[in-house]
């Protein structure tokens, strides 16, 4: 069989053409882009399928323009908190990691529990640990600080702890 | 939050799911993407999974499993078992989209918002890559 395909998304919202300039639209093709290319690259020379999914993941978790990796939003106190997953259809063999918050990418990190332990979910300071056992990069926190969600986190805050009739009962 | 998922020429199929949560999270919350059968799943009897939208809604319906069911005992196509779930996924009140593959190369790109970053390539040569709905 020499078939072979690759589908890709960077998130699902309610964003619409009107709230979009077409050069932010552009961006997120060309990223989309650059991640299938990746994908379809190995795939062509025979690669397994969850190299390729790893490595179109890790291109869209290296961009600012997603909720992954380089681009993920904040927890309540300003951190960056991310969780992965993959899994092969061949032997249903997986692999996860939750709430991991120093790990540059966390896809490698769900291969690595995949393959490399006799584990399914990996989570906080414990997959960190294996992760870097396994040699993976990590990074500080603050490497996936990024203004525009740091602005989007504090505007939601804002937003909570706005005064309304209510807060004048008692 | 994004997801890969893809079919080698060897004819195995692969789910990848990466994510940075929910802006400010509180209590250690974790949605559907690390969680195997809710946001990701791959089976090569039926299907890739990879999901994205309200994660809680797509624990309680166990929803990319639910897919490969739908296509096992069902035997509905990807493309129906998708819509189906992204269906329930309304009905429940849920937000979000999903992208799946079979293992004949078949896809799916079903959401129920109004918009979903994507895009796909085959062996083939068919490529597209879309934003909104109306795409």
């Amino acid at each position: 069989q020499e078939k072979y395909a690759i589908v890709i998304h960077g998130g699902a919202g309610g964003r619409s053409k009107t709230t979009m300039s077409i050069e932010q639209q552009n961006n997120y093709k060309a990223k989309l882009e650059e991640a299938l290319a990746a994908g379809e690259k190995l795939l062509k020379n025979g690669a397994s399928s969850a190299e390729a999914v790893v490595e179109a993941i890790k291109i869209m978790e290296d961009s600012p323009l997603f909720n992954a990796g380089k681009g993920a939003v904040f927890t309540s106190d300003g951190k960056n908190e991310l969780d992965a997953s993959i899994m092969n259809g061949e032997n249903l063999n997986a692999g996860a990691v939750a709430g991991v918050r120093t790990i540059k990418n966390p896809i490698t990190a769900a291969r690595e529990v995949m393959e490399n332990s006799e584990h399914v979910m990996l989570s906080g300071k414990g997959a960190s640990e294996f992760a870097r056992q396994q040699g993976l990069e990590t990074v500080k926190n603050k490497y996936f600080f990024t203004r525009k969600r740091y602005e989007s986190l504090k505007a939601l805050q804002k937003k909570q702890r706005k005064r309304t009739s209510a807060d004048n009962t008692g | 939050t994004v997801g890969c998922v893809a079919l080698d020429i060897h004819g195995n199929l692969c789910a990848g799911t990466s994510t940075g949560g929910m802006n400010n999270k509180k209590y250690g919350r974790i949605g559907d993407s690390p969680i195997i059968g809710a946001g990701t799943y791959a089976n090569n009897k039926t299907c890739a999974v990879s999901c994205t939208g309200h994660g809680e809604y797509y624990i309680r319906l166990g929803f990319a499993r639910d897919i490969s069911a739908l296509m096992e005992y069902k035997k509905l196509g990807v493309k129906e078992a998708c819509a189906a779930e992204i269906q329930k996924l309304t009905q429940l009140g849920g937000t979000g989209g999903v992208i799946a593959l079979d293992a004949n190369g078949n896809m799916a790109m079903e959401f129920n918002t109004s918009a979903m970053f994507r895009g796909y390539i085959k062996s083939t040569g068919e490529k597209e890559i879309a934003i909104f709905a109306e795409e």
